[in-house]
This record gives structure tokens, C-alpha cells and sequence, in this order.
């Protein structure tokens, strides 16, 4: 039997240093803790790979303060657009979704891709169906809102407007 | 973008990574986060990684499979291929960020070239570790 182990990392999507708040780092350590503590409670169980780091991106998913499921920027539009993608180091299967909006854990829209068809990535209503089909939880747009990426995004687009190039690579970051 | 990699006690790998992309990105922009071999891969022979940053580039450099490949080709290790990568590879062309990456023994390694990734860690022992900066 080999020794598990298990990483986790969990963007936050336009944060700048500057703006980090103790409140803010204490949140992201609790957000991290507990998606670590999802993961390693099913390799701890002898659980594989695939399910533990399922969880673990599940609950960072959940976590508002992370780009990703509840609490995902916004695109110039106003609106939300989630990507996922999944993969099996023992078989290479794989599955992903683009540009998705409704399941409440994109990642096991990703799943569901890999495990219930052919394919490796879908896009658009088939994904949604697919998820769908394997009767993944969705949730309408008030859930995934976020005051926080909602001011990120008029900042965003008043500095556009104003025609102010910026250089930060933090705002390229998801 | 959030992720996770892990390696299990039979030794499998996996890896999982999720995003809503850029702040104000323009709608149907898709970056590196669902490509297979750019923000996500797995393979037990190697690793298992998972992305975040730039994303464009991670595409062109085809980030996560490449460090698969350094292993699988050079003979690297974990750290050496995925340091190469994140501080080389992508650092040298715009390519900001960092991956988690696992291989199956269970070594991790979490290299970025920005000034900070949020990321967390924990082993068979138990021992849990979050980090913001380095």
C-alpha cells in the first residue's frame, strides 16, 4: 500500500494584494483547510484519487471567496460562464465542460462528461443535459452571485472605459 | 480558478480543476482550466497537475502535460519538471501562476512565479498546511 497525498489550490479571482484583509486571509486558510479536509477524509478511507480530489474541488466550489461555481466572476456581459475538467491518472479518461452556467459543482458536470459518454469535452445545452441526465444539483443565478465579483467587474469595466491599460497579472488570473 | 491533485494508496493519481475564468473576460473566452494537457492532467506513469493563471499561455505551453513529459522523457523529477515549466516555460513568456502537481508516490510540488497562490497541502500523516504567500 502506497502513502496518499492530496494539494489544493483555489483562486480568488481579481484579488490584489493591497485588498487582502486578516478577515480575508483567515477565509481563504478556512476554505483551503476544508476542501483539504474533504479530500482526505476519502483517501484516509482507502478512497481513490479521483473521488478525493472531486471533493476537495467540490467544497472550494461551494466557498464564495473562490472563482469557481458560487462566487465566479463575471464576463464584460454581466454574466457567469464556469469551466471544468476532470482526469484519471490510472486510465486517462477525462472529462470537461466550457462556458457552462446552472450546475451547482461544475466539476461534477466534468464528471458526469467522463463517465456517462464518449467524449472527453462538451460545451453548451449537451453539457447541461448531460448533467442534467446524471441529476446533478442545479441552482439559479442568485446563488452563484457575489457582491464582491460584481464590484470587481464595474471596476473592471470603468477602468476599460477610461482607457487605463493594466499590467497586473493578477486580473489575467481565474 | 480552484484544484486539486492527489495520489492514492493504490497509487493512482487524479487531478480536477475548476474556474469562471477572467474577471470581465469576453463571453465564450475558454482558457486553460478544462484543456486536457494544459490546465489538467493526469497519468500515473508521471503526475497529476492542475493549473492557474494566465491562461492563454498555459494553452500554447501546453503547461500540465508538458511537465508529464519532462518526466516521462528526461527523467525529471516532480519538482525539477514542474519548476521548469512554471519558472521557464511560462514565467520567460508572460505566463503568470502556478500548478499543484502530484506523482505516485505521493511527492507534491507547488511551484508559482507571481507573488502568491493560494494552496494547501496534506499527507498520509495528517499534517494539513495552507499558504497564501511564500
Amino acid at each position: 500500500m502506497k502513502r496518499f497525498s492530496l494539494a489544493v489550490h483555489g483562486g480568488a479571482g481579481t484579488i490584489l494584494k493591497a485588498n487582502l484583509t486578516p478577515e480575508l486571509e483567515t477565509g481563504y486558510h478556512a476554505g483551503l483547510r476544508a476542501a483539504l479536509d474533504a479530500g482526505h477524509a476519502i483517501l484516509a478511507a482507502g478512497g481513490s484519487a479521483l473521488d478525493a480530489v472531486t471533493a476537495a474541488v467540490c467544497a472550494l466550489e461551494d466557498e464564495p471567496l473562490f472563482n469557481a461555481g458560487r462566487g465566479a466572476v463575471f464576463t464584460s456581459d454581466g454574466k457567469q460562464e464556469m469551466d471544468a475538467a476532470v482526469m484519471d491518472g490510472a486510465t486517462r479518461a477525462a472529462g470537461a465542460v466550457g462556458g457552462i452556467f446552472g450546475p451547482r459543482n461544475p466539476i461534477r458536470a466534468a464528471r458526469a462528461v467522463m463517465e456517462h459518454t464518449d467524449h472527453v469535452m462538451l460545451i453548451g445545452p449537451n453539457a447541461l443535459n448531460v448533467a442534467h441526465a446524471a441529476d446533478l444539483p442545479f441552482a439559479e443565478p442568485d446563488y452563484f452571485f457575489t457582491q464582491a465579483r460584481w464590484d470587481a467587474l464595474q471596476s473592471t469595466l470603468e477602468m476599460r472605459s477610461e482607457g487605463c491599460e493594466d499590467d497586473d497579472p493578477a486580473r489575467r488570473h481565474g | 480558478t480552484v484544484g486539486a491533485v492527489a495520489c492514492d494508496t493504490h497509487g493512482t493519481v487524479a487531478a480536477a480543476t475548476s474556474t469562471g475564468g477572467m474577471t470581465a473576460k469576453l463571453p465564450g473566452r475558454v482558457g486553460d482550466t478544462p484543456l486536457i494537457g494544459s490546465g489538467t492532467f493526469a497519468d500515473n506513469a508521471t503526475c497529476a497537475v492542475s493549473g492557474t493563471g494566465h491562461g492563454e499561455v498555459f494553452i500554447r505551453y501546453t503547461a500540465a502535460s508538458e511537465i508529464a513529459a519532462r518526466m516521462r522523457h528526461a527523467g525529471q523529477s516532480l519538482e525539477d519538471a514542474a519548476a521548469h515549466v512554471v519558472m521557464h516555460d511560462l514565467a520567460e513568456n508572460d505566463g503568470s501562476g502556478g500548478v499543484i502537481a502530484v506523482d505516485a508516490k505521493g511527492n507534491i510540488t507547488m511551484p508559482f512565479n507571481c507573488d502568491g497562490m493560494y494552496r494547501g497541502r496534506v499527507t498520509q500523516d495528517g499534517a494539513f498546511e495552507t499558504f497564501i504567500y511564500r
